[in-house]
């Protein structure tokens, strides 16, 4: 079984990323499960047609004990979905939802074989609390980082390349690679590729911008399920064909501010 | 002594609304203190030319006790400019500089006079820990929400609403306003004045996008310092007039998913 977890900044693309490559592995007749790990709650939706599950902290919060069918949808290519919900603004850490999901996911046996992927989909705008618990040793061994080709995504990024760096010597997740999600800028996969290149790692994919993705999003659909023929469905399999290989994972080399401001200068 | 906090999401332009405010008040002759509350610490960048004084973080991280002059330095307008800092990702809250902050301004006399406005610049993607602070009886009064008409950043502001219904019930901070900062969208105006109404609050100003923010950034300088006669610099005062009287604060109203999903599609 193999546990990946997709970081990013809020809003980068990563459920988009996520829930497409869980098609595709689960096209294949892989046993995928996907974990939404973003207080926006939305991770599965596109896998889940119309249908929605409690979040476990919904689920929690009804006091009652929380059953597998309770939280598990089965979605399209029989992915397992998972969403850990978010807690009320202010109130307590806004990552908990994720800490008890992981939990809970334990309890129920998750962990103990019959999947062959667990993809967590994570908010990676900051790394601690229960947003930094997918890192950890148990849990995600490999790390792919979503950004665009702009400074506040790429900033972002290096963040959690810091996060991962404080969980490493205690057998935390490795860098696996860095996936860009283009945003229409110039140079833009030029400029991905080289952060990527000076933080040790290497850019695995780059997902072009594609108005399938909202034509999907709106029959509730992944561009693997909407568009199967496309030539983005076709990115996202080979993306799942990278992943499933996966393995070459690296402790990153976080960028001092002034290297990554050059990174992007150069890009202009 | 007016304390007003400035949240959005990351990236949405908090800071440079921030520092360009901070800047047309103390080229009034208003005494302000500018707080950078974002692990990012680059809030007050743009008042203090070149130089930076330690972050509160990275002073406390010396050891030793920590002075006035260590972590207070005095920029364009006569601005004080204070930085939280950040933690080392994943190690700990990261809203943590902010607690650490707040209690040492305390310390330090700052809230006992002498100030006619506290802004406090804060990250608004998640409302939890330090990141919640400002909005604590005690510290902001009034909350300005700065976003785009994008639904990332409605998002986000929609959550930070729902923080400040956690925290009014205590004494917490009231929503002033809702400040747009162009992204270049179309009816953008239109969208995120819609959803200021729609949350009971007003969008109280429009930022234009402009290269001028740009052009400034590169001089280390606001617009309202590198381009004092520019519509955009008009725009800023024009900003700082509103918070300066201010007071028309309210409890929001946050919306429901659906909703909030309605008013960006009659945008589009
Ligand atoms: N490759 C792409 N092309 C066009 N739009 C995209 C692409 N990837 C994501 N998006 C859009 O960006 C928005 C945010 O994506 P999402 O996956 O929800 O981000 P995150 O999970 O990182 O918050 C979505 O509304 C989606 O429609
Ligand atoms: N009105 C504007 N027009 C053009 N660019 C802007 C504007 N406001 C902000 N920006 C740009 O957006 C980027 C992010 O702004 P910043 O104030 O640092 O965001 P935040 O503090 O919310 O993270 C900055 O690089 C800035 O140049
Ligand atoms: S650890 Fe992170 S998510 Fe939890 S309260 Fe602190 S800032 Fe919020
Ligand atoms: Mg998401
Ligand atoms: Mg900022």
């Amino acid at each position: 079984m193999k546990q990946i977890a997709i970081y990013g900044k809020g809003g980068i693309g990563k459920s988009t990323i996520t829930a497409n490559l869980a098609a595709a592995l689960g096209c294949e007749g892989r046993r995928v499960m996907q974990i939404g790990c973003d207080p926006k709650q939305d991770s599965t939706r596109l896998l889940m047609g119309g249908e929605r599950k409690e979040t476990v902290l919904d689920c929690l919060r009804r006091g009652e004990e929380v059953k597998f069918d309770d939280i598990v949808g089965r979605g399209y290519g029989n992915v397992l979905c998972v969403e850990a919900g978010g807690p009320e603004p202010g109130v307590g850490c806004a990552g908990r939802g994720i800490m008890a999901t992981l939990e809970i996911l334990r309890k129920l046996g998750l962990y103990d074989g019959g999947l062959d992927f667990i993809l967590y989909d994570v908010l990676g705008d900051v790394v601690c609390g229960g947003f930094a618990m997918p890192m950890r040793r148990g849990f995600a061994e490999e790390v792919y980082i979503v950004t665009s080709g702009e400074y506040m995504a790429l900033y972002a990024a290096n963040n959690i390349c810091r996060g991962l760096v404080s969980f490493s010597s205690r057998g935390g997740a490795r860098l696996a690679g860095i996936i860009g999600n283009g945003r229409g800028l110039a140079h833009e996969e030029k400029t991905i590729a080289a952060f990527a290149e000076s933080v040790g790692s290497q850019m695995v994919a780059f997902v072009p911008r594609s108005g399938l993705v909202q034509e999907g999003e709106r029959a509730g659909q992944t561009v693997v399920e909407y568009a199967p023929e496309s030539s983005q469905a076709a990115v996202y399999r080979e993306l799942a064909r990278v992943v499933a290989q996966g393995g070459r994972g690296v402790l990153p080399q976080p960028l001092a501010p002034a290297e990554l401001e050059e990174i992007v200068r150069r890009g202009l």
